[in-house]
């Protein structure tokens, strides 16, 4: 169980940072 | 064909999976285009706060057997972090560096594939679990061989009754949980055939042992039939537990 919230937290803020990286280069364009 | 083998997993990582495709195709566009990526130390931080969470949590697991293997995986992970740590850095000194996205991409994928692993290594404990129980049945099974009076089979349909209803359970939960169409229907065909033949095995050992009881003819006719369903049952189940272990890749391996 801890290890299963632990990989959705991973997953939660790498969508989170992969998101951000897109959005930042959608704005530059 | 589904990427994810359990429907816990693809929940998980299929929404992080289709935004690193996204910025891959940002990335090879923006190497065109020359779009930049602002500070991203931010969001990193917070990938690395939940990479240290799944460390702590790994270390406090068991160092023997398979989970142990959910230890390598989370190394993995840290290492991609590190990766996404420097792609922050790179990118905060140069929002255009081209080694900057390679690292932000190849950390993230790092991260999707280590946590893809950890949880199939979760996964298959669990599977393990159903199989532990599907194996019992199994044992159980062979004591029809010397059920010999009908104190015997009461005792018997007893035990069994329970144990058959719990890997019935698991296995339908368990075929619920499953992306793979085919694994799911061959899983529920399986038990449906071995749900079918539990009241025919009882059926004929209730023959064997009248018949032999009453010293009428057809001992070892009754004995060929209830032999028969005994190595049916056994059989679908083991085919189940061989189900159970297969993935969407070993499905294309062995096709």
């Amino acid at each position: 169980e801890q290890i299963l919230e632990a990989a959705k937290s991973i997953a939660a803020a790498t969508s989170a940072l992969v998101k951000a990286a897109s959005a930042a280069q959608r704005e530059l364009v | 064909m589904p990427v994810f083998h359990t429907k816990t997993i693809e929940s998980i990582l299929e929404p992080v999976a289709q935004q690193i495709s996204h910025l891959v195709i940002m990335h090879e566009e923006g190497e065109v285009d020359g779009k930049g990526i602002p500070d991203l130390s931010a969001p990193v931080a917070a990938v690395q706060a939940a990479v240290s969470n799944l460390v702590r949590v790994s270390k406090t697991l068991p160092p023997s057997g398979k989970l142990s293997q959910s230890f390598s995986a989370s190394l993995r992970v840290e290492n991609a972090c590190t990766k996404l740590v420097q792609a922050a850095s790179m990118l905060k000194a140069d929002p255009y560096s081209v080694p900057a996205r390679d690292y932000l991409i190849d950390g993230s994928r790092g991260i999707l594939s280590g946590t893809s692993d950890l949880l199939l290594t979760f996964d298959e404990a669990e599977v393990r679990k159903i199989i532990r129980v599907c194996k019992g049945i199994l044992e159980y099974l062979t004591v029809a061989e010397v059920v010999e009076t009908m104190e015997d089979l009461i005792t018997y349909t007893k035990n069994l009754g329970p144990g058959m209803t719990k890997m019935a359970k698991m296995i339908d939960e368990r075929q619920q949980e499953l992306t793979h169409q085919e694994h799911r229907v061959m899983l529920v065909n399986s038990m449906n055939t071995v749900k079918e033949l539990l009241p025919i095995l009882i059926s004929g050992i209730k023959i064997f042992v009248t018949t032999k009881t009453s010293g009428s003819q057809g001992v070892e006719e009754a004995l060929k039939n209830r032999n028969f369903t005994f190595e049916k049952m056994s059989a679908e189940i083991n085919e189940i537990i061989r189900v159970l272990q297969l993935t969407s890749w070993d499905e294309d391996a062995w096709a």
